[in-house]
């Protein structure tokens, strides 16, 4: 399993990527494990590697993997509501 | 493919370079090499779709025009709030198209060895231009394999004129753009990028109810963590906001949000956070855990033996009921069977020393005026004491050891939004439940 210093650089990662919302100034930077699993098999998904919802060693290589900085999913809510608002307003 | 939602509203876009690679790190590329590539790399987007692309040539100055899709070549902080990272990381961004001055931008990391078909530590240019110029047009990252639009860096595409960009890259920038033989872009409705089907309605989970018992009272621990007061009963707890709100009337999953407890944890004897490095100790049963921030750190769980705590009979304590930092004090004490210790965790450096004191364990029936078998304890609000048990709490000032009455109150009403209970004859003397006590009205 993953080190808690891989564990909080992945938490990074993912939040940077798009597969975890970003941070909520309420809740500070904790986020529930669920919700980390899921975002790591999100990315295991997209990345082509095996899902296993964990910090695996596939997983922390496809994470060190140099690569485009534009996140993958770029959906969240916020975005997609800015985006509805500019589309009715055309 | 995937799309972003944004396209260009014309199919003749200018481009220009504004910097090039640092010669001394990637010497294998001059000018107009480069221009040579980004060339190459628009031409396999203008390939399949009716766009065309020009290179506005620089002024007499050597300043480079305006275009539509600016290209530059920078390092870390470059003014458009994405920062590049040094050297591997990050290769490079581009904008969407919009109306926005930055849309289309396109920017390499300078940092990176750039090169033409390079070897194993250079990054091939034309590969990531063509990629990121998709992103300028409009695309967002694909997970397809074979795609130019994956967003990870898997080495040089090969032989530059004979690229050819593959079937998923190629029907998302049709879907934008259309197709070179002049069919009328993106079929029936050109200007509606196809949208995933929504997921299946999902019906709302409601929390188990069992669960939901926080007026009960009869918490296994009660800790105050950053400022905020945790509850933690079960597998479950409640939160406590600086400002007395709850975070939700729902509880929370331990292992949700405590991450490196065992599974199945299902009861936490006493959590407090050490006052010398804001680390959080949990103790269940015979171990104990120190938890950075949300996750535990690697090497614990550890015995509670470590503590050196020893009954005055001599027997080693194997639980602990209640822990807290006395804010009077800053001293650290464990409160088990009767008995408290009290430690000095110092700070040495980046080391927490943990020193048993002298003269414990003592009765905790020093504590005059609480039950002797406290769930847990918590220094809060100018550092008074609270202690607390079953749905009761009671709060010793500041300092105070020996406290003529203190009387309990509700945890269930002041802590955790309950409605009161009709009035009740004034609760008994934890130590001397036959006492007889007078109020106002009695």
């Amino acid at each position: 399993s993953a080190v808690p210093d891989q564990y909080s650089r992945a938490v990074d990662w993912l939040s940077r990527y798009g597969y975890l919302p970003p941070p909520d100034p309420r809740t500070s930077k904790l986020q529930t494990k669920e919700g980390i699993e899921k975002a790591i098999r999100v990315m295991q998904r997209f990345g082509g590697v095996q899902e296993t919802g964990l910090l695996d060693s596939e997983t922390l290589k496809l994470m060190s993997t140099p690569r485009c900085s534009l996140p993958d999913i770029d959906g969240s809510e916020d975005m997609l509501r800015k985006r509805r608002r500019r589309r009715k307003k055309r | 493919y995937a799309l972003s939602g944004l396209k260009w509203h014309k199919t003749d876009l200018t481009w220009s370079v504004h910097s090039y690679p640092s010669p001394s790190l990637s010497p294998g590329l001059p000018d107009n090499l480069v221009n040579s590539i980004l060339t190459h790399a628009f031409k396999a987007w203008s390939d399949v779709a009716p766009l065309s692309f020009h290179q506005l040539p620089s002024d007499s100055r050597g300043a480079a025009a305006e275009g539509d899709i600016r290209v530059s070549f920078s390092r870390l902080y470059h003014d458009d709030g994405y920062p590049f990272d040094g050297q591997g990381g990050t290769l490079a961004h581009a904008f969407y198209p919009g109306m926005q001055e930055v849309a289309g931008d396109t920017h390499f990391d300078d940092h990176e060895i750039w090169s033409y078909g390079g070897g194993s530590i250079n990054t091939d240019l034309f590969t990531v231009a063509v990629h990121e110029f998709g992103h300028a047009l409009g695309l967002s990252h694909s997970s397809s394999d074979p795609s130019i639009m994956r967003p990870y860096y898997q080495g040089p595409v090969g032989d530059i004129p004979n690229f050819r960009l593959a079937l998923d890259d190629r029907l998302a920038i049709q879907q934008l753009y259309g197709v070179k033989d002049g069919r009328p872009p993106g079929g029936d409705d050109p200007d509606l990028p196809r949208l995933p089907s929504p997921p299946p309605a999902r019906p709302t989970q409601l929390s188990d109810p069992s669960f939901d018992d926080r007026c009960q009272g009869g918490f296994d621990a009660v800790a105050n963590i950053r400022g905020e007061v945790f509850f933690f009963k079960g597998a479950y707890f409640w939160r406590i906001k600086q400002d007395g709100s709850l975070v939700s009337l729902n509880p929370a999953q331990i292992k949700n949000f405590w991450i490196g407890l065992p599974p199945g944890t299902n009861k936490i004897d006493a959590v407090y956070e050490r006052k010398s490095d804001n680390k959080i100790i949990f103790f269940i049963g015979s171990q104990y855990w120190v938890f950075k921030d949300t996750v535990a750190m690697s090497g614990y769980p550890r015995p509670l033996s470590e503590w050196g705590m020893r009954t005055k009979s001599g027997v080693l304590v194997d639980k602990v009921e209640a822990a807290f930092v006395w804010a009077h004090n800053g001293k650290t004490y464990l409160f088990s069977g009767g008995e408290f210790w009290r430690f000095d965790e110092s700070r040495e450096g980046e080391q927490v020393t943990r020193q048993r004191e002298e003269g414990y364990p003592r009765n905790t029936n020093l504590w005059a005026g609480v039950p002797s078998h406290i769930d847990d304890i918590i220094s809060w609000v100018e550092g008074d004491a609270y202690f607390f048990k079953d749905n009761l709490y009671w709060v010793l000032k500041n300092g105070g050891l020996h406290q003529d009455v203190v009387t309990p109150k509700s945890i269930a009403v002041d802590w955790l939004r309950c409605p009161a209970l009709p009035a009740s004859p004034t609760a008994a003397n934890p130590r001397n439940p036959k006492e007889c006590k007078c109020d106002l009205s009695g």
